[in-house]
């Protein structure tokens, strides 16, 4: 179960770092 | 409690200090408990949730504890979506995103920012159609108050005191205008933001030097740029 766990947290911090967005423009 | 006991404690209608001692321990088992605990509580716990929310919504004259109620069960809700299956059941189901919408409310800047957060965090997850169901929430709830549909996340922006909340509306408004895949519709959105009163708030915000906000005011700076470029 440990990799489907901390999902929200991980999106919350790629936002947060602006990353979520980088990749996008990839 | 077990999460069947929660579904029994939520159903049986408890409100006021009673439901704030509910959510919160429950908002502590979703957190500390393993994936399978929080999918046997969403079967029929996620719906009940929200029919608390709606009800809490609903009131015309909110007391203080309802506040704080609607604020433990946003936490509750954010609990629930840390893992694939809660994220998909509340993705799934077009009356979370409406009630989370309609829960925006600058005047709480605490549980605003947590809101603005969790729908960004849905905006960017690339599901289909997401982006539109979203919208689709933010416009409903927005007409429901006779405002303009991004007017209360740039009411957040505008609160000079919350800076947290500054950052998550910044950061959910680079979520929404950098998730159409047209361009038109992306120069759309930013247009329509930053007729909504961002253009005027863009200075202040970069004066503030704070991290967090440089890191979206850059995103959304750059983005435009390479819009403006494609067109």
């Amino acid at each position: 179960e440990g990799d489907e766990t901390g999902v929200m947290d991980n999106l919350l911090e790629a936002l947060q770092s602006g990353a979520a967005f980088r990749d996008r423009r990839k | 409690l077990s999460s069947q006991e929660y579904v029994h404690e939520l159903r049986s209608g408890i409100s006021d200090e009673k439901l704030l001692n509910c959510l919160e321990s429950l908002r502590v088992s979703l957190t500390s408990n393993p994936v399978s605990w929080v999918n046997n509580f969403g079967h029929e716990g996620l719906g009940l949730l929200l029919d608390v929310l709606e009800k809490l919504l609903d009131k015309k004259q909110q007391e203080n504890i309802d506040k704080k109620n609607q604020y433990k069960l946003i936490q509750c809700l954010k609990a629930f979506m840390n893992n694939k299956f809660g994220l998909q059941r509340i993705l799934g189901d077009e009356r979370s995103l409406l009630l989370l919408a309609r829960a925006i409310d600058p005047k709480q800047p605490n549980m605003m920012t947590e809101i603005v957060k969790i729908l960004s965090a849905i905006c960017i997850v690339g599901e289909e159609n997401i982006l539109d169901k979203l919208l689709g929430a933010i416009t409903t709830a927005a007409e429901r108050n006779n405002r303009e549909r991004f007017s209360p996340i740039v009411e957040g922006l505008e609160n000079h005191e919350a800076l947290q909340l500054q950052v998550a509306c910044m950061q959910f408004i680079n979520a929404l205008v950098t998730s159409p895949y047209e361009l038109d519709f992306r120069i759309h959105l930013r247009n329509e933001f930053l007729r909504s009163g961002l253009k005027t708030m863009l200075p202040d915000l970069k004066e503030k030097e704070n991290d967090e906000l440089d890191i979206q005011l850059k995103v959304f700076d750059e983005n435009k740029e390479d819009d403006l470029n494609e067109l």
